[in-house]
């Protein structure tokens, strides 16, 4: 734990006054250990305790009985100014607005579109979910199922579609028949494959969301800058959405796409079913990150 | 400087980053760079080919063999959420009939949406004969029937995919347990071999994943999925050594022949490269 291990580094100095900048780079050390036991990507970890190491070295903290504690304020302090800074939220408007939804294998962008569509569905907007993952098995069969259990409409491709046709296909329908947001629900792939890469780039261009996001694992590892940049230059994020955070994942990752993106966490996905959204508290997730 | 006492400190350097950028726990790479200063190591291939020693010694040597395995046997599929158990038990159908041995498929996932129509479409295009429940119906049961088909229709192997659970979920959890008896009730000896759907993309949580998992249904191997992407999987190291679980196939993509058995060797020299 951060914190007994900021202890144990300041045990020994108890009743020399004050500290040395020596002795807050120790602690500094701690910090950087627990970042990338949290799976904050090494370089992030190093540029954030850049960050933090001026306000650790001031007099508030050099002078107190509890640095320990005062250096972990600073952290969760900064942590949570850095993932909340940007507190936007989907862009629902001109109708119909769409969303474009990205990531890795397996992350969770069937579930995250259907809980998403669920959300606006309640607040009396028409949202049609558009699957447009032509390659996995089941795929289309899945996102229909979710549809009808959450009661949205669902549209798929037709045979002999395009990843972006399909898309156009979904376009044209929310506008003729006067959807307020259409949901894209896109494949799994690397940011390392240029053909599935290029696959997303013209699905982007050819629907022109308003909103593109990143749909990310929280147990994702230090991998997840790369993902994250690339994706964020290829077609431009607005948003990310951190899946599977009932799990026991600290979730570093966030750190790491943020820093990358610049990019506002819009929401969580804490479990499998479609209620399973909450919105993001930048408090919790820096709490969990410091372990 | 290259003198006595060990590799210059850039060399370090340079090897901390790449092994904590390949997700290799933190507590492993110090450990791996004190030695490295203790060492007498000479210059960056002799610390390079250090780390390479220790990590490989990390890696528990796969035993499988489908050829050896028993008859019939039954291979249980575990892990959370998205790890690639499904498309994962394609593979080894594919890879167990390419063995010789006859495969059933079963697809105990009853809870995901279109969960067992995912296996059922993999089953088809492999022509395997696949045992399916309805969703929301009882795992146990798809499996216990799955394992009645084997015997009835001469089938020798038996691949078993479940739901993907969260290991900090204790409901889920027993549940799995409540496969493995249903497994035993019908086939003597079964699961004789459960594994672990490992995604390469994860970081630390893996390891907590394989200890709960392995506490709940001892895992007598792991598959590493999705190493086709850019993320190391050093994770592995820490698995083998704490929990001795040996990883026996590596995923390598959406396509039933993307299944390759696991090298650790090769696997080290791509995490140093
Ligand atoms: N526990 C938990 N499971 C989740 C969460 N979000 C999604 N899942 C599950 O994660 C698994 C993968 O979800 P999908 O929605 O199929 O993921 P995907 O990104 O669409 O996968 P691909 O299309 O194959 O890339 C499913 O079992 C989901 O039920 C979450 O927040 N918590
Ligand atoms: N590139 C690549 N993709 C993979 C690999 N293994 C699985 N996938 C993909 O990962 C995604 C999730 O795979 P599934 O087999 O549905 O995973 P799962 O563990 O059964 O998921 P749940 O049942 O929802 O928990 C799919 O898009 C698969 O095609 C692999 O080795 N390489
Ligand atoms: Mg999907
Ligand atoms: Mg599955």
């Amino acid at each position: 734990r951060l914190s007994s291990a900021l202890q144990g580094v300041f045990r020994n100095l108890r009743g020399y006054g004050r500290l040395t900048e020596r002795n807050v780079q120790d602690a500094l050390r701690e910090v950087r250990r627990a970042l990338l036991e949290a799976d904050v990507n090494y370089e992030v970890a190093r540029d954030f305790i850049a960050r933090v190491r001026e306000a650790c070295l001031g007099e508030a903290v050099l002078s107190s009985v509890t640095p320990g504690q005062q250096i972990v304020k600073r952290i969760h302090d900064e942590l949570v100014r850095l993932l909340g800074g940007s507190r936007r939220d989907f862009t629902l408007s001109p109708a119909p607005a769409g969303v474009l939804l990205l990531g890795l294998h397996g992350a969770g962008k069937t579930t995250t579109a259907a809980k998403l569509a669920r959300t606006w569905s309640r607040e009396g907007r028409r949202v049609l979910l558009a699957a447009c993952d032509l390659r996995r098995p089941a795929a289309v069969e899945q996102l229909r199922a979710l549809a009808a259990r959450v009661g949205v409409d669902a549209i798929g491709p037709e045979p002999g579609d395009t990843v972006a046709g399909a898309g156009a296909r979904a376009l044209e329908t929310a506008r003729r028949e006067g959807y307020g947001v259409v949901l894209y629900d896109s494949g799994g792939r690397f940011q390392v494959d240029p053909d599935l890469v290029a696959e997303l780039h013209d699905l982007h261009r050819t629907v022109a969301p308003a909103n593109t996001v990143l749909v990310l694992d929280a147990a994702t590892g230090r991998e997840a800058v790369a993902v994250a940049r690339t994706f964020h230059e290829s077609v431009g994020l607005t948003g990310l959405v951190l899946t599977k955070l009932d799990g026991d994942a600290r979730g570093g990752a966030a750190l790491s796409v943020h820093a990358a993106t610049g990019c506002p966490i819009l929401r969580v996905g804490t479990g499998e079913k479609p209620e399973d959204l909450e919105p993001f508290h930048p408090d919790r997730i820096a709490a969990r990150i410091l372990g | 400087a290259l003198g006595r006492g060990g590799p210059d400190e850039d060399t370090v350097e340079a090897l901390e980053v790449a092994l904590l950028g390949a997700d290799v726990s933190a507590v492993l790479v110090d450990e791996l760079v004190d030695r490295l200063r203790d060492e007498r190591t000479r210059g960056a291939e002799g610390a390079r080919a250090a780390v390479a020693d220790v990590l490989a010694a990390a890696l528990p040597e796969p035993s499988f063999d489908w050829a050896a395995a028993p008859r019939p046997m039954a291979l249980l599929v575990v892990g959370v959420n998205g790890s690639g158990k499904t498309t994962t038990c394609a593979k080894l159908a594919r890879a167990a009939a390419a063995a010789g041995r006859r495969p059933l498929l079963a697809a105990a996932d009853t809870y995901r949406a279109a969960g067992a129509e995912q296996l059922a479409l993999w089953a088809e295009r492999l022509d395997c004969p696949v045992v399916a429940g309805r969703t929301g119906g009882d795992a146990a049961a798809v499996v216990f029937d799955a394992a009645a088909a084997v015997e009835a229709r001469d089938r020798d192997a038996l691949l078993v995919d479940t739901a993907g659970r969260m290991h900090t979920r204790e409901p889920l959890m027993r549940e799995l347990e409540k496969l493995q008896r249903a497994l035993a009730k019908r086939m003597p000896g079964a699961p004789h071999e459960t594994w672990i759907a490992l995604d390469a993309a994860m970081g630390q949580n893996a390891i907590a994943q394989a200890r709960f998992f392995h506490r709940v249904t001892p895992l007598t191997g792991a598959v590493v999925t999705k190493l086709d992407g850019s993320a190391r999987a050093g994770f592995l190291f820490s698995i083998g050594r704490e929990l001795g679980i040996p990883v026996c196939y590596a995923g390598l993509g959406e396509g039933p022949d993307d299944l390759a058995p696991f090298d650790r060797t090769a696997f080290v020299q791509a995490l140093l490269d």
